[in-house]
């Protein structure tokens, strides 16, 4: 009953509802593995305190007031480009929140360029930004994050390895630090998603995949800044990449190393206007 | 003379917490940021100087800070002009190159003067307002080496030319 729209090259297939203009599958032609993910940007309204505690969210602590966060909106405005090279859906989803899901020849994994801000706060409302993954794998309240780019931690939800947590924050006490990647597994397949800065991410529910790319905050957390978080330069406004890999658990691994490493030691680009002259005299 | 220092010393103070995690106050975050920004301009003297000495050749080597929000003058203002990739992995990387220019055709030759596929493609519309189009061309980049890529924009008359040249002939 939908029309679709496809990006694709010999690796890998996005497909996206043209109806709402969202990510609603992901195939991998190679290993022929086939998973449904729906991609949205989420925001939750941070908390300025409450009955049960005065914290407010701030630039140490993430405290939302909810633990279900708000849809920057249901559905994107897209436009489509198809060249040799790349093929592209430009994603609008809002004045401040804009994305486009790139798909390079030749290349293994989909690049979400997202691009968040100015955070409007008009509201009252500060707001903590999270791009969101929604598969239905079987996830069993696990899922993985790396440590510095190197140890990969296997995190479950509301459980500490080392003591017993008796969990009073559903959501920020299961956000962890993600550095370069995190990622999702059924046992089959694996769903990474890797980074280019370090972000926080969870997975609250089974088959999801959460990372907060940018927050705007209204009140400070009272543990020392004393300002809010509240960017009114250029840094209000954000743009970075995730990289999503969708693969067999076995060679999941391989991949998203190689990929984090080039994402981290990216080539160096130089330009120069030609006219160069001998470095040797002779 | 180039020089690498000012920039470590700024990321050795960015190691203080605050900067890692970003719980520094405005003023401290805008420092963090100057000191950094003043690291880098050392470091690209130091850069260019070691892209000529191993490429044999002095040129007006020029970076572009802003690439990842489409803004480089270099690319944007110049009908020729070479794009050198530099690879710190120890390992052959092949890469997309994307480059904000402004609207026209363009011939790109890699590092053995082989003419490669391009595209111009069109950046969102969210992006800018000055500029809309994007080059892109794939590179490879030997382990901890580099490649230099020419770029020529094609003036409306060499790009017919270009054109028919390109066009099947028909076989008799």
């Amino acid at each position: 009953s939908h029309r679709v729209l496809v990006i694709e090259n010999k690796y890998i297939r996005a497909t996206l509802d043209s109806g709402t203009g969202l990510l609603m599958k992901i195939e991998n032609l190679e290993q022929n593995l086939s998973l449904p993910v729906s991609q949205g940007f989420f925001w939750y309204n941070a908390s300025v305190g409450d009955e049960k505690s005065s914290q407010a969210s701030g630039a140490y602590i993430f405290r939302p007031n909810v633990g279900k966060p708000i849809p920057v909106s249901r559905w994107a405005q897209i436009s489509v480009v198809k060249t040799a090279l790349v093929q592209e859906i430009h994603q609008n989803f809002s004045a401040w929140c804009s994305q486009v899901i790139r798909l390079y020849k030749g290349q293994r994994h989909l690049e979400l360029e997202w691009t968040v801000g100015p955070i409007p706060v008009r509201d009252d409302w500060g707001k903590e930004v999270i791009s969101r993954f929604d598969t239905p794998m079987k996830t069993k309240g696990q899922f993985f994050t790396d440590s510095n780019g190197r140890e990969i931690l296997k995190r479950r939800d509301d459980y500490r390895p080392t003591w017993t947590l008796n969990q009073t924050e559903p959501v920020a006490g299961n956000y962890y630090p993600v550095n370069t990647r995190i990622y999702i597994t059924d046992g089959q397949m694996q769903l990474t998603v890797l980074t280019d800065r370090s972000q926080g991410g969870s997975s609250l529910q089974d088959g999801s995949l959460e990372l907060m790319v940018h927050r705007r905050l209204l009140v400070d957390d009272g543990r020392g800044v004393s300002e809010p978080l509240m960017e009114t330069d250029p840094g209000d406004k954000v743009r970075g990449r995730h990289l999503v890999l969708l693969s067999s658990v076995s060679d999941a691994a391989a991949r998203h190393r190689l990929l984090a490493e080039q994402e981290v030691l990216a080539p160096q680009v130089v330009l120069s206007l030609g006219g160069s002259s001998p470095y040797h005299s002779r | 003379s180039g020089d690498s220092a000012p920039l470590k010393e700024a990321m050795a103070v960015l190691q203080h917490h605050d900067a890692v995690s970003g719980t520094a106050r405005q003023n401290v975050v805008n420092d963090y940021a100057r000191q950094l920004a003043a690291g880098w301009g050392p470091c690209e003297v130091l850069v260019s100087n070691a892209l000529a000495r191993l490429s044999h050749y002095k040129q007006n080597f020029s970076f572009c800070r802003e690439l990842n929000i489409s803004i480089c003058p270099v690319s944007q203002t110049s009908e020729r002009f070479q794009v050198t990739l530099y690879n710190p992995l120890g390992r052959k990387v092949d890469q997309m190159v994307r480059l904000p220019v402004d609207e026209g055709n363009f011939i790109v030759k890699d590092p053995h003067d082989q003419n490669i596929s391009s595209n111009v493609v069109m950046v969102p519309s969210s992006y800018s307002e000055a500029y809309q189009w994007e080059l892109l061309f794939p590179a490879s980049v030997p382990a901890l080496g580099f490649s230099t890529y020419s770029v020529t924009k094609m003036s409306d008359h060499n790009h017919q030319a270009h054109n028919l040249l390109s066009r099947p002939r028909k076989h008799k």
